[in-house]
């Protein structure tokens, strides 16, 4: 999966993701890609999230939308980022996923579960793309 | 002579503050592209739309999103991976516009290979936000995207191959009969039910997908 967050010159936010999902799914299943709040959600007003691990339960818990509300009521995005994922995993210990978060200034932070998640980052400050890598 | 109106106190306390909050984001006015993972290709690519390119924050992140699919990221984004039970590859993908929260989705898009564009033409050209399936490829289709096509790859059908010769192990059945092959499944009695969970303090603990999710198979 990619899920992405994109601040344009003007201020404006916008996010979004793409993936094939899990491997040998069940046909016809659905995870967390397609579903607002949850792989991804953006608000120009406090910025934007970004999802990736085991869809079937990060769906359940909306981690992105937590990460943007929490934003909204003073969270830094790093505090942001570990506070969704940790109450996905004070109910499900074992579950694989990370979330970024990026608010309208720009800054950025990830958090994780149960494996070491990578993000990407481009600004008009670094020469090309940076890799930050999050242990959990 | 009346009295000059005066803007209440608490007014006057407050507009530095909010000034100054314009100020900051104003500041700004630098693009930033953000991504999971290192997918420095896509990455690149939306940040080209939106700095060089002048594209609005939507736009990067389909350009980002598409250069993913087109460049297959790690198996796990666009054509040619993951194949489900059948060995068929479907798509899901999402557009949120920060700006008017609207949203456009496709999910479990067949035959069609751009999935961040038609999710894209889902948000621009329907009141709607999530088209699923064929339905989904059909609007795609007749919204100008190409297709029908067929998403596997030889990677995605070999992989298909190795899983069913391995019993189709790992899965995703749980409660069922004969989870331990191929099939074909039915469910178990009702009250033998493993809803996998675990109750220990006050919380109630539950199994997870993660002996099957791994670095290339996510969403």
């Amino acid at each position: 999966t990619i899920s992405m967050a994109v601040i344009d010159k003007m201020g404006h936010i916008a996010a979004g993701t793409s993936t094939n999902g899990a491997t040998f799914k069940v046909p016809g299943r659905v995870g967390d890609g397609p579903i607002a709040g949850s792989s991804a959600y953006a608000d120009d007003e406090v910025g934007a999230c970004g999802a990736t691990g085991d869809g079937d339960i990060m769906m359940r818990f909306l981690p992105c939308y937590q990460v943007v509300e929490s934003m909204r009521r003073g969270m830094e995005p790093k505090q942001a980022a570990a506070d969704a994922v940790s109450r996905i995993a004070r109910k499900y210990p074992d579950f694989v996923g990370a979330v970024f978060a990026i608010n309208t200034k720009g800054e950025h932070a990830g958090a994780c579960h149960n494996w070491t998640f990578q993000y990407s980052v481009r600004n008009a400050n670094m020469d090309d793309v940076e890799v930050f890598t999050v242990e959990p | 002579m009346a009295p000059k109106k005066r803007p209440p106190l608490l007014l006057l306390l407050l507009l530095p503050l909010s000034l100054l909050s314009i100020t900051v984001d104003a500041a700004l006015g630098q693009a930033v592209v953000v991504s999971t993972w290192a997918f420095r290709e896509a990455t690149r690519a939306a940040w080209r739309a939106v700095d060089g390119g002048g594209s609005s924050a939507v736009d990067a992140v389909v350009a980002g999103c598409s250069a993913c699919e087109e460049l297959r990221c790690d198996g796990t984004v666009g054509p040619g991976g993951s194949p489900d039970e059948n060995g068929e590859t479907t798509l899901d993908a999402l557009i949120m516009d920060g700006t008017t929260m609207e949203v456009g989705a496709v999910a479990g898009m067949r035959y069609v290979k751009d999935g961040i564009k038609a999710a894209k033409l889902v948000m621009d050209y329907t009141k709607h936000t999530l088209l699923v399936g064929e339905k989904a490829s059909l609007f795609a289709i007749s919204m100008g995207l190409p297709g029908p096509t067929n998403l596997s790859s030889p990677e995605s059908i070999e992989k298909w191959n190795n899983w069913k010769e391995n019993n189709c192990q790992p899965n995703f059945r749980k409660n069922v009969i004969n989870g331990n092959s191929c099939g074909p499944y039915h469910p178990e009695f009702e009250n033998s039910c493993d809803h996998g969970e675990e109750r220990g303090s006050n919380i109630l603990r539950v199994k997870s997908n993660s002996d099957v999710i791994g670095r290339h198979n996510h969403d």
